[in-house]
C-alpha cells in the first residue's frame, strides 16, 4: 500500500475515460479499461460503472510529456504510464503515455496489462516485489493473456485493503479467478435462491444475481447464465432493480441512487442519471424492485414497504404515491426483490418465494419458489 | 565531454542509472555525487534496495542484469519513499 494506507471509502466507483490514444479503436480501449477493472472486481467487494462527463473517481486518460501533473511522460520506452492512489481531485486518476505504442496484444505495449496494474495504485495498492505480481512495476511483454490471473500477491493486497468479494450461500460462483461459471450451475437450484433484480428483455427473462446473471427465453429450455459484465462491461454488479419499457426497447437498470439504460447489449449514452430525476422523493436511497405493465404504460417502483407509480406517457410520477405494497398488493410480502411482468401477471420476488399476482382479481393465484423460472 | 563512443555510452548508462535511483528509489537529487562518487556508500545502497526490490542478484554493482531491467519499460510510480 502507499504510505498511509489510502483506500476508497466506498464500494462503488465510477471512473471515465476522458480521451482515447490512435493506436487502438474505441472500443478496444473501453474493453481493455472494462477487462482491466473486472480483474480487481472479482477479488474485493469493489464495483464500477463509467460515466461519459463530469468528475469520475478515476479519470483515465492519454497524454504526452508534461500533462499538467508535474511528472511528464518521456516520449517512447521507459515511462508507460502513472497513476495516483485514492482520493478527491486528481488522486484515483491514470495517466497512460501515448507515445508507447498500445495494442490489444503483446507486439506494442498491451493496454489491458498496463491498465489493470495502474488501476491498482488507483485502488491503493503500491508496487509489489514478487516477479509474478501484476503490480511489479516493470513490463512484461511476455505475459500470456489468455491464461491471465492475478498473483496471490496481488490479491493478498487488495483484500488487505477492501476485503474479499461478498459470499452468501445463494451466491452462483466465488469468482477468484476471471473464469466465467459453467452454465447451469448448481447454485441456481439452491432451494434459498434469491434475485438482486429481474426484467424482460426483448422477450427473454434476466435474473440478476450478483455478478452475473440468468438468460431464459421460452424458446429454449435451459436458462443460460453469464456474467453482466460479458454483456454490459460498465454495468455494476448486485444491482438492485430492473425493468424494460417495451416501447422505447430499452431496460433500466438500477443500484443505489443510480440508473442506467441499455438497449440489446449496447449501453446508452447520458446515463447513469440520478434516481430522483424520476421524481421519488430525496428520502428514497435505493429501489428494491421496478416493473413496467405494458399495458397500462405505468411504471411501478418498490422501495422498502412502499410504492410509486410513474406515467410513461406523461414521464411523470403520478400523484397520490407513494402506497403501502401490501395494501395495493395484498398476499405479497411487504418487500419485494425483484418483481417482473408476465402473461398479465405480475410476478414478485421475495427470498426465496415467489408471489403470483393477478391484477385484475387483485390477489395471489400462486406461490411458488423463486427459482422455479430455472426449472428448479 | 568524453570524445570516444564507448565511454559516451558509460556516461548516458550512468545518466540513466541515476535518474532511475532518483526516480523510483528516492536517491538524492545530486548529480556530482553520483558521476563522482558512483562507488560511494549511498548510491551502492541504492543499488542494493534496487536489485532486493526487482528480485534481482543483489551486488550494488551495476551488472548485466541489473542494466537490463533498468532499460525496460516500466510504470511511473517510485517504487519506493513517499509519491508527492
Amino acid at each position: 500500500t502507499f504510505p498511509g494506507e489510502p483506500k476508497w471509502k466506498k464500494t462503488h466507483l465510477t471512473y471515465r475515460i476522458v480521451n482515447y490514444t490512435k493506436d487502438l479503436p474505441r472500443d478496444a480501449v473501453d474493453s481493455a479499461i472494462e477487462k482491466a477493472l473486472t480483474v480487481w472486481e472479482e477479488v474485493t467487494p469493489l464495483t464500477f460503472s463509467r460515466i461519459y462527463e463530469g468528475e469520475a473517481d478515476i479519470m483515465i486518460i492519454f497524454a504526452v510529456r508534461e500533462h499538467g501533473d508535474f511528472l511528464p511522460f518521456d516520449g517512447p520506452g521507459k515511462v508507460l504510464a502513472h497513476a495516483y492512489p485514492p482520493g478527491s481531485g486528481f488522486y484515483g486518476d491514470a495517466h497512460f503515455d501515448d507515445d508507447e505504442q498500445w495494442t490489444k496484444d503483446t507486439s506494442g505495449i498491451n493496454l489491458f496489462l498496463v491498465a489493470a496494474h495502474e488501476l491498482g495504485h488507483s485502488l491503493g495498492l503500491q508496487h509489489s516485489t514478487e516477479r509474478e505480481a501484476l503490480m511489479y512495476p516493470v513490463y512484461d511483454p511476455r505475459t500470456d493473456l489468455t491464461r491471465f490471473r492475478l498473483s496471490q500477491d496481488d490479491v493478498d493486497g487488495i483484500q488487505f485493503l477492501y476485503g474479499s468479494p461478498p459470499v452468501s450461500p445463494n451466491d452462483p460462483v466465488v469468482p477468484t479467478e476471471s473464469v466465467p461459471p459453467e452454465p447451469g450451475t448448481p447454485a441456481a437450484c439452491d432451494p434459498a435462491l434469491s434475485f438482486d433484480a429481474i426484467s424482460t428483455l426483448r422477450g427473454e427473462i434476466l435474473f440478476f444475481k450478483g455478478r452475473h446473471f440468468w438468460r431464459k427465453s421460452f424458446r429454449t429450455f435451459e436458462p443460460e447464465f453469464h456474467l453482466i459484465s460479458s454483456f454490459w462491461p460498465s454495468l455494476p454488479s448486485r444491482i438492485d432493480a430492473a425493468y424494460e419499457v417495451t416501447s422505447k426497447d430499452t431496460v433500466f437498470i438500477f443500484k443505489g441512487n443510480q440508473f442506467w439504460a441499455i438497449r440489446g447489449n449496447e449501453m446508452q449514452a447520458g446515463y447513469p442519471r440520478g434516481i430522483h430525476t424520476l421524481g421519488l422523493p430525496s428520502t428514497v436511497r435505493k429501489i428494491d424492485a421496478a416493473f413496467s405493465d405494458k399495458e397500462k404504460k405505468k411504471t411501478y417502483f418498490f422501495a422498502e414497504d412502499k410504492y410509486w407509480r410513474f406515467d410513461e406517457k406523461t414521464q411523470s410520477m403520478e400523484p397520490g404515491f407513494p402506497k403501502q405494497i401490501v395494501e395495493d398488493f395484498p398476499g405479497v410480502e411487504p418487500e419485494v426483490d425483484a418483481v417482473f411482468e408476465v402473461f398479465g401477471f405480475y410476478c414478485f420476488f421475495s427470498g426465496s418465494s415467489q408471489f403470483e399476482f393477478d391484477p385484475n382479481a387483485k390477489k395471489v393465484t400462486h406461490v411458488l419458489k423463486s427459482n422455479s423460472w430455472l426449472n428448479c | 565531454y568524453p570524445l570516444d563512443r564507448a565511454a559516451r555510452a558509460n556516461e548516458d548508462t550512468m545518466e540513466l542509472v541515476q535518474q532511475y535511483l532518483e526516480n523510483y528509489y528516492n536517491l538524492a537529487k545530486d548529480t556530482k555525487q553520483f558521476v563522482r562518487r558512483k562507488d560511494s556508500s549511498p548510491v551502492v545502497q541504492k543499488i542494493q534496495e534496487m536489485q532486493k526490490f526487482l528480485g534481482l542478484e543483489v551486488t550494488g554493482k551495476l551488472d548485466s542484469d541489473t542494466l537490463e531491467v533498468i532499460r525496460k519499460p516500466r510504470c511511473g510510480i517510485p517504487d519506493v519513499g513517499f509519491f508527492s
